[in-house]
């Protein structure tokens, strides 16, 4: 779950 | 990347170029509040620590880019520019943002989604932009002008803040597992803040009144 944390947001 | 993404960055890039073309162009920010400015400037500062260490995407390194340099400049103008500076509303524009950011700050420091520098850093800047907007606010409200300046950039703000709440519906919906309290929370409070202005704005625009806001 931690990977899904990417913060791929601005 | 999903559509609603897409139209919500380029909404929101849209505000902060805007914004500053018109500054640079007519030579004058009347009406725009520089605590929002500033408290912007710090949200793109404290959220992109990582726009060096962590490669997302050329997109995404080149849009941190833009907002940096792009809400920087809006504040250089007006504190610094001999021409743009003398047309700040400075004694109505007296929202005193500290009161802001050390509550972002500490409530950072309690959620959190991992008590490291970055991460605190990056939940700080979620919670102020989610209150950055209001010295914007207060000063429409004190100086009763909506010119097409801070009406546009408002609305365009209000627009970007929609469609990212659309977006995070349609990760949740195509994305295993996509789940980011911190954001969603203060991404809702942030687009409240936005409606509320909107009703408001929507209302005095219909019976053709000066805009009221609520203190």
């Amino acid at each position: 779950a931690a990977a899904d944390n990417v913060k791929d947001e601005l | 990347m999903n559509l609603f993404r897409l139209a919500g960055d380029m909404t929101h890039l849209v505000s902060v170029v805007v914004l500053l073309l018109k500054i640079h162009t007519i030579k004058s920010c009347a009406g725009v509040s520089l605590k929002t400015q500033e408290l912007y400037a710090l949200v793109f500062a404290a959220r992109y620590l990582d726009l060096f260490v962590h490669f997302v995407s050329l997109y995404n390194t080149v849009m941190k880019l833009v907002f940096l340099a792009s809400s920087f400049s809006i504040v250089w103008y007006m504190r610094k520019h001999k021409i743009v500076r003398r047309t700040y509303d400075r004694e109505h524009d007296t929202f005193r943002h500290h009161f802001i950011v050390l509550p972002c700050l500490v409530l950072a420091l309690l959620i959190n989604e991992r008590f490291t520098f970055r991460e605190v850093m990056w939940a700080f800047s979620i919670y102020l932009e989610a209150v950055a907007i209001l010295p914007q606010l207060v000063l429409l409200q004190r100086t009763r002008n909506i010119d097409n300046l801070t009406g546009q950039y408002v609305f365009f703000l209000g627009a970007y803040r929609v469609l990212y709440i659309l977006n995070w519906i349609y990760r949740y919906f195509t994305e295993p597992h996509f789940v980011h309290w911190i954001s969603w929370i203060a991404g809702i409070v942030q687009t409240v803040l936005y409606a509320d202005f909107f009703y408001y704005y929507i209302i005095s625009w219909k019976n053709n009144v000066k805009l009221e806001l609520p203190a």
